[in-house]
């Protein structure tokens, strides 16, 4: 149940930054995050390039979540 | 090693994104 709940709370972050409701995330969506977030443009690209891993621009509710549980990983070790 | 280092520092921002964004989930009602 506690996967199922990490899910939900994926699938939530990720609607947050696919406002349009897509299904992918842009380079552009996160840069609209700036106000949300205190995240400059700079850091901005650089959590996309980071999340991007197969580099084609375009962020998959898979490449967020396996960045989002990387995230949790790095939290619960420190 | 650099390229460890920019690692970190992208971990960093990456938590920092990841965090921003549960606060602003939680913190609406």
């Amino acid at each position: 149940s506690s996967t199922s709940t990490i899910m939900e709370k994926t699938r939530e972050l990720f609607q947050m930054c696919d406002v349009e409701g897509k299904g992918f995330v842009t380079r552009r969506d996160l840069q609209r995050l700036n106000v949300e977030v205190p995240l400059n443009a700079d850091e901005l690209e650089k959590v996309f390039d980071t999340l991007d891993t197969d580099g084609n621009g375009y962020l998959t509710l898979n490449e967020f979540s396996s960045g989002f549980s990387e995230f949790l990983c790095s939290q619960r070790s420190s | 090693d650099p390229n460890m280092k920019g690692a970190a520092a992208n971990e960093g921002v990456l938590a920092n994104f990841f965090n921003s964004l549960l606060s602003k989930k939680t913190g609406s009602p």
